[in-house]
């Protein structure tokens, strides 16, 4: 059913204007579950579009699920979409999806980059960042992913421009980040945030600007063991877990330690599969793979925040 | 649009703190033009990295000077990006 529903194949990759038709078309297709949502305008104009699953009033504890921040890792928005279809097609069939609906809303946007996202299927193949410019500086882009203000311009985090992983000049200068906070800010009731990347077979929770552990450590390494064995259940994909700093390496200004320390308790980000042999360049094939794994990781984090509201 | 014909894609793997300084080296070398995909983080942790194909030769050298064990994961990247180019116009409508 997810394979090929109406005109769009969810094992291909797609343009941002067929992803954008897609949401619009899964909201259609379940006008009394999933809405999408223009929740502001990328820095060259592009709609940055949430699609909003709710079977219920009013602002009800939230999930937020966030792909494709880095444009490069198209692994991470194509999975993105497949989840918003396995939601609205799972919902009345499936027990512990239709159980959080039917107390939560789930909010799911695809495409956290819109620009970077063109620029990568029509310049540069490899570009991850934002596609802003500040006048006087010659480089173009920001590391959405350092952006963020939560330690900002800290450690693991660069000062230079030109640099993949540059904070920007200050926090939350790109809109798109901006649009996700002041939306979270405005809403006030998520519970959780996950974050979606490629590659190198990761789940992490906070924090990446220290090494410090969060206080809610045992919880969130304990969900975050049993989502990846989860995952593994499906193919035998290994995935290592830890937070962001011992994990991998110290990044200041990072989407999932922003939620946490702002009372957003379930943070967790993931890198998907491949472990480096294919880069940023996952074969068309594995989407749909690596989006049925991802999604059984999803579940138990999802079940557990369902389980465990605050 | 950007071309990266004959640029191919190194796993290099660290075993100890000395040879990770050296690879920080190479992170370093501004006229290798080397697009890192993974950092040097940490020993347990390998590094992929493009290398273009005027820098394979010194690249090279420099990893095996050093002792550096590496695997080339892409062989030709631009070969990868046209077959993933013609599989989605293959795959539109």
């Amino acid at each position: 059913k997810e394979r090929n529903n109406g005109n769009f194949n969810y094992g291909a990759y797609h343009s941002l204007e067929e992803l954008y038709q897609e949401m619009d078309r899964i909201a259609s297709d379940y006008p009394n579950l999933a809405s999408r949502q223009e929740i502001g305008r990328s820095f060259e104009k592009r709609p940055l579009y949430v699609l909003k699953f709710s079977t219920g009033k009013g602002k009800r504890p939230a999930i937020w699920l966030n792909a494709g921040i880095h444009s490069r890792e198209w692994i991470s928005q194509a999975t993105g979409i497949w989840i918003a279809r396995k939601i609205v097609s799972d919902y009345g069939n499936e027990s512990s999806i239709t159980s959080i609906l039917d107390e939560m809303d789930i909010f799911l946007m695809p495409v956290a980059n819109p620009d970077g996202y063109v620029y990568s299927q029509t310049k540069n193949r490899f570009w991850r960042k934002t596609r802003s410019r500040v006048p006087g500086i010659q480089c173009v882009g920001v590391d959405p992913n350092r952006n963020w203000n939560a330690s900002f311009s800290g450690e693991g985090a660069s000062n230079d421009p030109c640099s993949e992983a540059y904070h920007g000049p200050k926090p939350h200068s790109e809109i798109e980040v901006k649009s996700v906070v002041d939306f979270i800010q405005n809403h006030g009731n998520f519970k959780s945030f996950i974050d979606i990347h490629s590659y190198s077979q990761l789940l992490m929770y906070p924090y990446g600007y220290t090494c410090k552990h969060p206080r809610d450590f045992a919880e969130l390494d304990q969900v975050a063991h049993r989502a990846a064995k989860a995952l593994a259940s499906l193919y035998g994909t290994s995935y290592r877990v830890g937070p962001i700093c011992s994990t991998i390496y110290m990044a200041s200004g990072s989407s999932i330690d922003w939620a946490y320390e702002n009372g957003i308790k379930y943070a967790f980000t993931f890198e998907l599969r491949d472990t480096g042999h294919y880069g940023f360049l996952l074969p068309a094939q594995q989407i749909l793979p690596t989006a049925e794994e991802t999604w059984l990781a999803l579940k138990v984090i999802m079940k557990h925040v369902h389980h465990h509201l605050y | 649009k950007e071309k990266f014909n004959g640029h191919q894609v190194f796993q290099i793997k660290v075993r100890d703190g000395e040879q990770m300084n050296k690879l920080n080296e190479l992170v370093n070398m501004e006229n290798f033009k080397l697009n890192f995909w993974k950092l040097p983080t940490t020993p347990k942790r390998s590094v992929d990295v493009v290398v273009p194909s005027s820098s394979l030769k010194l690249v090279k050298s420099f990893l095996e000077s050093h002792g550096l064990e590496y695997s080339i994961s892409i062989e030709d990247l631009q070969a990868l990006l046209d077959e993933e180019i013609k599989e989605m116009k293959h795959n539109r409508g």
